[in-house]
């Protein structure tokens, strides 16, 4: 998915 | 992925484990703030919107599960079963944590890092995760004595964000352009929040007396 850096975290 | 992200993620599931189990099974919630579990819902509940529409990974998308579901059933253990509601010290945990939930939307409608809707609510779940302790905390110091499940839940708590932190450091010297102001000065507060707990918590450890 197209995530930016950040939101790949909980 | 990196280690401490990996071992932040598990002490702070294993907090809300810890926590759940503790109220499934002896069915008390007694030094407990709701107050902090309905914040905590809120906040998972306005992070993980995107749960459907932007896939991560499996672990990402099951831990998200985890955090909700944990979460919400905790609240509800907490305001409508009849045996752990009984538990619950509604004289002591008095905090206004509303006022917490509207500053924290303001402060998110100001401070972003886009104007959107995803976006401002995600923000606004990490103001609103840096202070979600703050009823709990203010709990603890009324309450006399308080059971090791819930330091040993308090302390896996403020701990998770900890090690977040070391996993930032770690990501900012491994990943270029990996900078995240809000996320990091949120995370940063939060932990701080923390500290004289900490500090307490460790006493009572090396001292092996009741924290209190």
């Amino acid at each position: 998915g197209s995530v930016s850096g950040s939101h790949d975290e909980l | 992925m990196n280690i401490f992200r990996l071992a932040g993620d598990m002490t702070h599931m294993f907090s809300v484990l810890v926590l759940l189990l503790k109220i499934h099974t002896i069915k008390s919630c007694a030094g407990v703030s709701v107050k902090t579990q309905e914040l905590y819902a809120i906040v998972f509940a306005t992070r993980y919107l995107d749960i459907f529409t932007s896939f991560v990974s499996i672990y990402n998308t099951f831990m998200k599960l985890v955090f909700l579901g944990s979460s919400f059933s905790i609240v509800w253990y907490m305001r409508y079963h009849k045996a752990v509601h009984r538990t619950y010290d509604r004289e002591q945990d008095t905090f206004r944590h509303w006022f917490l939930v509207l500053s924290c939307l303001l402060l998110a409608l100001l401070i972003h890092e886009k104007f959107t809707f995803l976006e401002v609510l995600w923000t606004f779940s990490l103001y609103l995760e840096a202070v979600a302790i703050l009823p709990q905390l203010v709990l603890l110091q009324r309450t006399r004595n308080i059971d090791n499940l819930t330091g040993q839940y308090i302390f896996l708590l403020g701990g998770y964000r900890g090690l977040y932190i070391l996993n930032w450091i770690y990501r900012y010297f491994t990943e270029p352009h990996f900078v995240h102001w809000i996320t990091w000065i949120t995370g940063l507060v939060q932990t701080l929040l923390y500290a004289d707990f900490f500090y307490y918590y460790f006493l009572s450890w090396k001292n092996n007396k009741k924290l209190n």
